[in-house]
Formats: C-alpha cells, structure tokens, sequence
C-alpha cells in the first residue's frame, strides 16, 4: 500500500 | 580386414568390426555396409543418434554399457540365428551374453503353435543345451530375446521414461510444491502481523509530503481549489490525521481473501469502495 503511494508522490514530483 | 572377410559368422564379424573402434575407417565402414544390406537394413544415415552411437562405441568393447531387453518379434523369420562361438578369445559381449542368458526360454506364444503344428518332429528337449541355446537347425532370430546395442546406460542417450518412476517424482514434487506454499503463508502471516503499524506510519509521512507538495507547487488558485476538493486529497488529508488507519481483513465468507484496506478509526467501517476478491483462474 506504502509503495503505490510511494510511486504517486514519485510521479507527481517527476511532473512538477 | 582380412580376418572379417574370412569369417562366415555374421555375429563375430560384426563383434570384431566394433572391436577395433568406431565405424571411421573405410574398412568397418565397408563391412558394415555388407553387413547392413544383407538384413536389408536402410542405408546409413549420419544424423544425431547415429553420430550419439559412434561417439559411445568404444565404450562397449571397455565395459558391459548394454543392456537386456525382453524378448521381441522380428520380422524376418528366415534368419538362423547363431550363437558365439565357445573360445577363449572371445569378447567381453559374448561372456556377458553368455553369463546373461535365461536358462528356460519360452518363445512367443505365436511361434509355440506354429511349432505344434508345423516343426514337431524337429523340436529337441531343451535340457540338451544347458548354455541355454536352441539348436540351431530349428531355431529362427524372431523367438530369440535380442540384445539391443543401442540402449547405453550412459546419460547421454535418450532414455523411455519409466511412468513408475514419473509417478514417484511427480509425488515428490507435489508434496515440495505443498509445503513451499505453505511457508509463504506463513511468512506473509509473520510480516503482514508485524508490519502493518510501520506501513501506516509510512502511508502517513507519504500522504503529509503530498498535501504539502501539491500545496506548494500548484500552478494557479483555481487548480489548487479543484486538488484540494478531490477523493484523493480528502483521502491523503485524513491519512495524514490518523482519521482513517489501515486495517487487517481475515475474510469473510464473501470475500475469502485476505486484505488489508482503509478504515475509519471511529466507526470501524471500510473507507472508499467495498473490497471484492476476484478468483485469480483462466476462464
């Protein structure tokens, strides 16, 4: 579960 | 060479070809040739059982890496058969052969009656051969247990599988595959126990650094009010609060898997959609 909302802060960070 | 052209025995001149070595020489290939066209045998093809046959051949003269197979019917009844003859240079095949040999031969049911009916005046009591051997005058090549050259018991050839010995590996694999999945179970028990307080402290620091990066980096007022309205940043905001925590599900008869999903703190009830388990098969 952590992990999945892991790769979405990583994703938003990526696209800012 | 001179000595195989010689001999009047099929059986030896074929035993002292391989003796010499494999079939590479122009010699043994010719003898073997003569050999083969007399029992009509196709001609001889160099591909990978064959090249397989060559390669292990000297083996044969070094050590007994033949084996019995039982008796089966050929079928060219016309040819006579003949035993090795009895000397004391004779080969290792021959002794073994002889060594090996059953006592009490019963040929094929089908060649009894044909004997019954047609050889009975020729037949002979076995008990005069003690070596095991018929006579040779009414013996014929399809009652007689041929000993295949070309089963080794080297790993390098292709063997018939045995279905006795597939059913007790397959026993074994079935038990090892049980108890492996079992261990999983009960690893995944062991960390799924242990771990769930620090992946809810981590789904907490993570749902905190989202609020805070969507707040900072949001380009205008509009899209930001829009964020903060969503399912998804109401869910991360009551994460981060310690409203809505993460919780175990043992199953249900419903839903038999096991999950962990969100849940509010207070009432105890699931947070979001309710958790349907989907059978995990190939239609």
């Amino acid at each position: 579960m952590s992990q999945r909302l892991q790769s979405i802060k990583d994703h938003l960070v990526e696209s800012a | 060479m001179n000595s195989n052209r010689c001999q009047t025995n099929e059986v030896n001149k074929f035993i002292s070809s391989t003796e010499k070595g494999p079939f590479t020489g122009r010699d043994n290939t010719l003898s073997f040739n003569k050999i083969g066209s007399r029992l009509n045998s196709p001609p001889i093809l160099k591909d990978k059982i064959e090249l397989k046959f060559l390669q292990h051949s000297e083996d044969l003269n070094q050590s007994r890496s033949y084996v019995n197979i039982r008796p089966r019917t050929l079928e060219d009844q016309s040819y006579k058969f003949e035993a090795p003859n009895l000397n004391d240079n004779e080969t290792s095949w021959a002794k073994d052969f002889r060594y090996n040999f059953p006592k009490n031969v019963e040929p094929p049911i089908e060649n009894q009656i044909a004997n019954l009916n047609i050889n009975n005046g020729l037949r002979t009591s076995q008990t005069d051969f003690p070596l095991g051997f018929y006579s040779q005058k009414n013996f014929n090549i399809a009652s007689f247990p041929v000993v295949d050259h070309q089963i080794f018991k080297t790993t390098g050839l292709e063997h018939p599988i045995n279905s006795h010995i597939d059913s007790l590996i397959n026993a074994e694999f079935s038990e090892l595959e049980a108890s492996s999945l079992e261990e999983d179970v009960h690893t995944e028990e062991e960390n799924s126990g242990t771990s769930l307080e620090d992946e809810e402290t981590a789904m907490k620091g993570l749902a905190s650094d989202i609020i805070e990066f969507c707040d900072n980096n949001s380009a205008n007022k509009d899209v930001k009010e829009r964020l903060n309205s969503s399912k998804f940043m109401g869910l991360m905001g009551s994460i981060s609060d310690g409203s809505i925590v993460l919780k175990k599900d043992n199953g249900t008869e419903r839903n038999l898997q096991k999950h962990v999903g969100f849940c509010f703190q207070n009432s105890g009830n699931w947070a979001g959609l309710e958790f349907h388990d989907v059978e995990d098969r190939i239609a």
